[in-house]
This record gives C-alpha cells, sequence and structure tokens, in this order.
C-alpha cells in the first residue's frame, strides 16, 4: 500500500491511498494477476455510515468486510491503515485475545471504525490511535483540517513506536507531504519492494503548488506504487467532504508487488 | 549480484511523459451504499451482502482453493475455531458478521477469516 498526506500553497490538505492486497495468495497464469486482487477488484463499494439521520462519516470497503481501512470524518479528519509487518504480529495478538489476556485489545481495522465513530478531531483521532491497546502491528496515516496536520503512526500491539511515527514539518522543505508504504518511516525499506523511493520522487516532481486530487492520484497511478496487487486508489479532502474511490490494475509489464 | 529490471517494468512517474490519467467520471465506477448504525446490527449488511453473495462467494473460494491442497484439513479447522471465536467477538460486530453468514450462505467461521484476515497476515 501507499499513502499520501499532501497539502498546497494554502495549506488545504489532501489524504490518498492505494490499496495493494493478495500477495502470493495465487497467481492466475492467464490474466497475469493475483488471484485474490483481481476478485477484491469487483467487490469495492463506498458507503455512508447514517448515525441519527445523518451521514456520520464515509468510507470505502470491501463487500461482506465490516471493518475499516479507510474513512473520512467531514470537518474532522481523515485516516488510512497500512499494512505492518512484525514477528510480533497480528497472530500473537489473536491467541492472546483469544487465551483471555488481552481482553480489550481492538482488531485492527476495528479501532479505525470506533475512531470515525467515537471521534470527531484530528487531535482526538490521533490519541485515541496511538494509545488504544489492538491485536495487530499497523501504521496509520491521519490528517485534519488545519494546515501540516498530518501524522504517521507506527503502532504496536500496546503502543506507538515514537521514533517511528513523524508529523508533516512545517521547518523540513518537504514537510508539506507525507508519504508511506509498508516500512517504519525512518528505517531502511526492503531493497525488492522499494515504493518509497520512487513516490517522492513522483511527489516531489509533482511539487507544493500542484497538490490536488489529479495531481496525487497521477503520483499513486506511478510504478512501482500502482503494482498488481493495486486495487484502487481512494482521494480523500475533508475540508470539502469530496470521496473519490478509483478501481485500479496494473496490466501488462508491472511489477508483481 | 545486482540484476538490473528491465525498463519496462521499472519505476516510472508518469508526470514524466506529461500525461494526466485523472478521470473524476471513473468514481461512479464503485457503487455507493449505506450503512444505517442505528439499524439491528444483523440487517446493516444485508443489502450489500445479497448483492454481493456471488463474488463473497467467489473470494472464499479462491482461498479454500489455495489452502486446501497443502492443509487437507484446514476447512474444517476454520470452521470450528474461527466459529467458535465468532461467539466471543465484541458487539456490534459479532451480529454484523453472523447476518453476513447468513444472507451470504457462507460458514460464520469463514466470514470471520475474511474479516480478521489483516491480523492472520501482518507476520
Amino acid at each position: 500500500c501507499t499513502s499520501v498526506i499532501a497539502q498546497d500553497d494554502s495549506g488545504h490538505l489532501y489524504h490518498a491511498r492505494n490499496l495493494d492486497f493478495g500477495l502470493f495468495l495465487g497467481w492466475n497464469e492467464t490474466t497475469h494477476d493475483w488471484k485474490i486482487s483481481e476478485h477484491l477488484r469487483k467487490m469495492v463499494v463506498n458507503v455512508n455510515w447514517i448515525k441519527d439521520g445523518k451521514i456520520l462519516f464515509v468510507s470505502n470497503n470491501f463487500a461482506g468486510y465490516v471493518g475499516i481501512y479507510n474513512g473520512m470524518k467531514k470537518g474532522g479528519f481523515t485516516v488510512t491503515a497500512n499494512e505492518r509487518f512484525d514477528l510480533i504480529g497480528g497472530y500473537v495478538g489473536m491467541i492472546r485475545w483469544l487465551i483471555g489476556l488481552e481482553p480489550n485489545g481492538r482488531w485492527m481495522s476495528w479501532l479505525t471504525r470506533e475512531t470515525l465513530v467515537e471521534k470527531n478531531t484530528y487531535a482526538e483521532a490521533r490519541e485515541h490511535l496511538r494509545n488504544t491497546p489492538m491485536l495487530s502491528p499497523v501504521y496509520y496515516i491521519l490528517s485534519g483540517v488545519n494546515p501540516y496536520e498530518g501524522t504517521i503512526i507506527t503502532r504496536t500491539l500496546n503502543g506507538t513506536i515514537d521514533n517511528q511515527t513523524v508529523e508533516m514539518n512545517p521547518d523540513d522543505p518537504y514537510g508539506w507531504y507525507l508519504l508511506q508504504t509498508n516500512y517504519d518511516p525512518n528505517s531502511d525499506v526492503l531493497f525488492i519492494d522499494d515504493r518509497r523511493t520512487p513516490g517522492n520522487a513522483c511527489m516531489r516532481k509533482l511539487g507544493r503548488s500542484n497538490v490536488g486530487f489529479s495531481g496525487i492520484y497521477n503520483v499513486l497511478s506511478s510504478r512501482t506504487n500502482l503494482n498488481k496487487l493495486t486495487t484502487y486508489t481512494v482521494l480523500m479532502d475533508t475540508i470539502e467532504g469530496k470521496w473519490e474511490t478509483h478501481l485500479q490494475a496494473c496490466p501488462g509489464d508491472c511489477w508483481a508487488w | 549480484v545486482y540484476v538490473p529490471l528491465p525498463e519496462r517494468f521499472a519505476d516510472h512517474c508518469i508526470l514524466d511523459d506529461n500525461t494526466n490519467l485523472y478521470d473524476p467520471t471513473h468514481q461512479y465506477e464503485v457503487p455507493w451504499f449505506t450503512v444505517d448504525l442505528d439499524a439491528d446490527p444483523y440487517t446493516r449488511f444485508q443489502e450489500i451482502a445479497t448483492i454481493y453473495k456471488q463474488d463473497i462467494n467467489d473470494l472464499i473460494q479462491v482461498l479454500k482453493d489455495l489452502i486446501v491442497p497443502l492443509l487437507p484439513d484446514a476447512l474444517g479447522f476454520v470452521d470450528i475455531f474461527f466459529g467458535n471465536a465468532a461467539e466471543y467477538l465484541p458487539s456490534p460486530y459479532r451480529e454484523e458478521l453472523k447476518g453476513i453468514s447468513d444472507f451470504t450462505g457462507v460458514p460464520i467461521g469463514e466470514i470471520v477469516l475474511y474479516n480478521v484476515f489483516y491480523e492472520i497476515f501482518t507476520v
């Protein structure tokens, strides 16, 4: 996956992500595509979540899946969740939950949903996503409505790794955006899975002045941020309340992840 | 040993080509649904589950086709283990998953597996 938070020259924030899923889960030798990714593309839906007769927040989901990977509370915050691989992974959390050691631990995508239901501001959401015990590691990418309200929260089961958690930074010449794939922000990426370097290069080519749905979509449609695992791109603007999900695929000569 | 990728597979920023792939009309390829948080959790996902019944079944079947040749007894384990685990999931998720299971005809253990796949996959 690749998530991006970026702001334009006026400080208007945008949030977007590619959702990649299906690695090693079967290869279709006819279409040259991952079998699971192929199926998931047919199951993408947008959802208006209603409470008291009003739209509380929006998300997109795979049909039959009740958790949330991406959500937007208009005028409040947007959040995406990127997979974080760790030896102390979700199966450890599951076992601890099953034997009663983590009765209050939250399943990853259910914590995202809970945050969207219960919290209304960037600060509230940030606090909740940083500190709530959960059952699997993850990267939460969170943005608000004010300039530089953007962060990557690197989660373990019991807390946040502070030295791997980054914020948008007005003092950094490239602090107008954050780009997160599936590696700790302050650590090297696996050399055979480097989507960070091309993503950063493309964002810098785009430039702050050209940030918007169109510019970020084109970054996320560039190899290898776009690859054979990519199922969709979602574009979010919580200030204007705009939400677009675009199905994605990478047919032909394209890296497998 | 460094083996350079063929050019056609290499990283490529399409902005270098002055290309614009963004077409806002493509967003309409993804349908919108409503989930009412004030409704009975069992029926909240009825519309989505009913419309996508076949797709959900097909997805689960792909997973089965991958797992069974390697672990022939795995499906029985999934149905029992995750089926039992469903009873201990927090509300409203427990009821929502039961509803999806009933509306799609997919055993509850397999619906739970689909919904906690992230947790399993993070290793």
